[in-house]
């Protein structure tokens, strides 16, 4: 069918082109409000020397996560007006946007807070990363599962409320890994810093490995 | 369009229908992982002496939430198979198989973790209640407007938590009643029991006037 054709060439020629520029593009989906601004400002403030750094980031309305990220990176605002996901012409559209002068070592893309819609849809990603809060359940993998199966890490954020709700982390992994066996896990806090280095160290690696 | 027309004639096919037997029906909306399900088990805790209940729950997956729920009621699991939202036919096929031999007061659809695509759909319901949980964030009401522009009531769920995150319930007020000047909040804690009474004595007052 050619209308899904068509977005899923964008995406193809959106990542070859980023390949050629030594820029690794990060896809960030979650559900609303898991963490997925605090996770790149907290990333944007240890990678932010060493790396160049940029984003686009996708909402139904507001500019309020650019806004956050604005003070760390270049940051455009993706506003999609009512749509429940980005797609591959209004990533194009908010790169051009972003007028680099010279390309960047990483392009995170902040997806519209969904689990659910934003799996479907390739946007030209080297790789893709969900994110489940803990404060969530972990019981989400399961319920959520395209999510889950087409990423290829999944950051388990706010570790520092696991005292205060019921989620066990071995059971939410045991649930993810039913649905795709090799996923790779990250508990951080955004809040507290812990696990941060080991994030950054995996996306590190995960450029070293497509670039 | 007639195709959007099909589905809300039969939301008000529904709607009158349940009307008229003396159901009173409650669309429950949020973000995965928010407390819907929670919501609904202290609900029926406090509920189920006085009155007769029943739910439909929306999951693109598994069984998890109505084998949860039907401890305390009688529990249909409506799965999606990947769509991102619950829409008329599939609640009446749900309530078909609810086998229930004699009218409920109050029917609760709990919908799709999802707060962007189920705001766009009529369910037949008396009214909708959206559930924003504190460690979501304060500012989710303007990112995510129709699902709060389209309830009558907001639940702010896991308020035993507020300790911990840095959510202010009066902007989260303020930035949701510029999108709906009229919308009732209701913070509770399904743990702690803090505010379910307020929570309970409107759901009967909704009944109440318009059943
Ligand atoms: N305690 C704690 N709170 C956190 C952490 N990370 C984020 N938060 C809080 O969680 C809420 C949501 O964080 P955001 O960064 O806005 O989440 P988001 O995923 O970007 O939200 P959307 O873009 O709207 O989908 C805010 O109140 C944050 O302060 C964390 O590691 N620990
Ligand atoms: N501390 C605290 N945790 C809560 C509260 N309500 C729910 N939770 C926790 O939040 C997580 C999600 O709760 P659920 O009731 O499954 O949420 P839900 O909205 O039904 O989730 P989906 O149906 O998947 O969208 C679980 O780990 C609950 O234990 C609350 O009032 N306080
Ligand atoms: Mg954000
Ligand atoms: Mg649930």
């Amino acid at each position: 069918r050619s209308i899904l054709a068509e977005p899923a060439r964008l995406a193809e020629e959106f990542r070859a082109r980023m390949t050629r520029s030594g820029t690794f593009v990060v896809n960030l989906m979650s559900s609303p409000g898991s963490g997925k601004t605090s996770l790149l400002e907290a990333t944007a403030r240890r990678l932010g020397d060493t790396y160049r750094l940029a984003c686009l980031v996708g909402d139904i309305a507001t500019d309020r996560d650019a806004d956050r990220l604005r003070r760390y990176m270049p940051a455009v605002q993706l506003t999609t007006g009512g749509a429940c996901r980005l797609e591959p012409p209004l990533v194009e559209a908010g790169f051009q946007r972003l007028k680099l002068d010279r390309p960047v070592d990483f392009l995170f893309i902040e997806n519209v807070g969904n689990l659910v819609c934003p799996a479907s849809f390739d946007l030209g990603e080297h790789v893709r990363v969900v994110v489940l809060a803990v404060t969530e359940g972990d019981d989400k993998p399961g319920k959520y599962p395209k999510a889950f199966r087409t990423s290829t890490a999944c950051v388990l954020s706010k570790i520092d409320l696991l005292p205060y709700v019921p989620f066990r982390i071995d059971s939410a992994i045991a649930d993810a890994r039913s649905i795709r066996a090799d996923l790779e896990f990250f508990p951080v806090s955004a809040v507290s810093g812990e696990g941060l280095d080991s994030w950054l160290k995996a996306l590190i690696h995960y450029r070293n490995s497509r670039i």
